[in-house]
């Protein structure tokens, strides 16, 4: 996959959302990503048909976390065949909610002068990691105490080699809100918050010389955790 | 002293959870 990392939040490798084959030969790819503070859908669109296309809109399906276009899709002139045109659509996250399994999940209409195409497409929920999502340490501890353990999921990171891991996981909004060291052991205290306002609270356990770290993670949504995981896991691996 | 009792309890909470 590519590296899909440049200064600040993690953004993943762009994939073909649409395959011309299946959309009159309109072909989509594209990515997600953060930047300072905005969401945004990075597209490309290439025309693969024989005629040129035009007057393109996009508009999404309800989500889990109410994602919905902030504006246009803006593609200013036709496209011709064998034409790409690459274009950044901003997202808002108060759209309609509707839960989505998995819940990442985002479907999507793109319509042109020939036709109306869906595809459904999956985003790292650190999407949705925001920037003043450190928590205040005494309310740190009283809510790590207060979230039952049924709550709690753990996971293991494999073949992580960092001394950086702390700096890697605040560029995407995950904060270290304490750090002790018990025999051998970094055991680091850490918050997200959603923009849908669902704090996320972790312990990530790195031990001196193993490559494996252990995740415990502590939601009062606890279907969140493993997709929380899953960023920890693309973070820190790329 | 609210910073020193917090500092504690951190480590508490991570000597804890190194050796339940």
């Amino acid at each position: 996959g590519g590296v899909g990392m440049t200064s600040g939040s993690y953004s993943p490798p762009r994939v073909v959302w649409l395959q011309a084959m299946k959309a009159k030969g309109l072909e989509i790819s594209g990515t997600f990503a953060r930047r300072g503070g905005v969401i945004q859908m990075d597209v490309s669109l290439t025309n693969k048909a024989m005629s040129v296309m035009s007057d393109f809109a996009v508009q999404f399906n309800k989500n889990s976390f109410g994602m919905a276009p902030a504006g246009p899709l803006q593609v200013l002139t036709p496209l011709g065949p064998n034409q790409t045109v690459e274009v950044s659509l901003p997202l808002s996250s108060t759209g309609p909610v509707m839960k989505m399994e998995p819940l990442n999940n985002l479907q999507v209409a793109v319509k042109n002068n020939i036709d109306v195409f869906y595809f459904s497409c999956q985003y790292p929920i650190s999407l949705l990691f925001v920037e003043d999502g450190k928590m205040d340490r005494q309310v740190f501890l009283a809510t790590w105490k207060d979230i039952p353990s049924d709550n709690e999921a753990q996971f293991q990171i494999k073949d992580c080699h960092l001394n950086a891991a702390s700096n890697k996981l605040q560029g995407s909004n995950i904060f270290t809100v304490a750090k002790r060291t018990v025999e051998a052991q970094d055991m680091l205290y850490q918050s997200i918050k959603l923009t849908n306002g669902i704090w996320v609270l972790a312990e990530l356990r790195i031990q001196t010389g193993n490559p494996n770290y252990t995740l415990s993670v502590k939601c009062r949504a606890p279907e969140v955790s493993q997709y929380v995981s899953q960023c920890y896991e693309l973070i820190l691996k790329n | 002293e609210l910073e020193d009792g917090l500092d504690e309890a951190f480590s508490r909470l991570a000597e804890c959870r190194a050796n339940p």
